[in-house]
């Protein structure tokens, strides 16, 4: 398809462009209300005092996520998708026009909820993060199988509330290997600060 | 858009067809892992005594849930829509083709879990219900105005998890209203029979 191509061409000039400003950065997928901009929320409140952060915030309606992040006061554009389900690179390409490079050590770009359209749409990211939360049900891990074989750290979160929808993390952790067994995968809970510290090692360690 | 054009003729004619046969006929929507599949089930575990009823599963891997509908002795139809988020008129359409129409009474078709693309794509039904489960979180109702305004009936579900995601049930039920208040809206739990009676009787109400 041409559209593909024409994307990851411009995903490629996007990411030339992050790596000259020496800019690491994360999208951040996952399904609708997997836990994307909380991830980021604790990831920005870690690392703010020593890195220098901005967001790009992708949904139909992007103010409401963004808002978030611009009340942490780091930089944050609004992407919106309009009647699109994935971001695209030319999207991305528009809204680094609106981000002054040269300040910027980590961007976070989070994507449309959706575990199906960002596994073609590359954006000019080093690192490809998919969320999936036991609130989806044991088997989303294998409905979706692609963006799992595609990403670079597979997180595993709200495993607080297992019990209460009978979903066992370390099974999705398991589905997870064996369709990608050299993947990384953290199993996180928003009220587990170990859990959120090794999600912010992880981030750190593409960081030296 | 010609493919929306091309697509919403196709609908038409699949709803004539449905008609014809006198088919009640409901497209399922609602995010991943909002509880598409168990709300079917209930209807069905509900209904099949009295009702000859046909599901056609939708997903990029539609099969795992095809097998949970199979399981209950109705007839299914597993739809795999590749590499796209949504059902569509073309894959309908050739769904029906397999299924003998005089001896069914409901159709349920289950799409892709979204909630943007299925807003564009008519399939040729007569009632579009959503399903948003707490656990996605309070403001994913407002995140996605569009697919209230064009449903015919809403569904909270999930809401005996509401308190472990700290969500509340019927400021979603507002938000709705909000977006489009002539919308009826359920409030339901697996784990609630009063609440699964509710869904049954809205479905009733339309066979009779
Ligand atoms: N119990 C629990 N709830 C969580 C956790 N992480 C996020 N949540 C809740 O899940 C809901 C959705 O979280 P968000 O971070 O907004 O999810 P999102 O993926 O950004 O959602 P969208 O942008 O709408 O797709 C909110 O109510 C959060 O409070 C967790 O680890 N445990
Ligand atoms: N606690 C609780 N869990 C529920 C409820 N309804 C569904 N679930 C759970 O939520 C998970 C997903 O449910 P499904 O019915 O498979 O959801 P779905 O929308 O069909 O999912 P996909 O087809 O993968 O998009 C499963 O683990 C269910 O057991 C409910 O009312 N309460
Ligand atoms: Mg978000
Ligand atoms: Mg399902
Ligand atoms: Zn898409
Ligand atoms: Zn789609």
């Amino acid at each position: 398809k041409d559209v593909l191509k024409a994307n990851n061409e411009l995903a490629y000039s996007n990411r030339k462009l992050l790596v000259k400003h020496g800019i690491f950065t994360m999208n951040i997928m996952g399904a609708i209300g997997s836990g994307k901009t909380t991830l980021i929320e604790e990831a920005i409140n870690a690392l703010k005092e020593r890195y220098r952060i901005a967001v790009i915030a992708g949904d139909v309606v992007a103010q409401m996520d963004a808002s978030r992040f611009e009340k942490l006061g780091v930089k944050t554009v609004a992407a919106n998708t309009g009647r699109e389900c994935h971001l695209d690179a030319k999207l991305i390409e528009r809204s680094l026009a609106n981000i002054d490079l040269k300040d910027i050590d980590i961007l976070f770009i989070e994507n449309v909820g959706n575990l199906i359209c960002p596994v073609d749409y590359k954006l000019g990211e080093h690192v490809r993060v998919v969320i999936v939360s036991v609130s989806e049900g044991e088997d989303t891990v294998l409905k979706h199988p692609m963006i799992f074989r595609t990403s670079d750290l597979a997180i595993v979160n709200k495993v607080d509330i297992s019990e209460a929808v009978s979903a066992d993390p370390s099974k999705m952790r398991g589905d997870i290997n064996q369709l990608n067994p050299s993947i990384p995968v953290l199993l996180t809970s928003k009220n587990d600060a170990i859990s959120i510290d090794r999600w912010i090692e992880y981030i750190e360690s593409h960081l030296e």
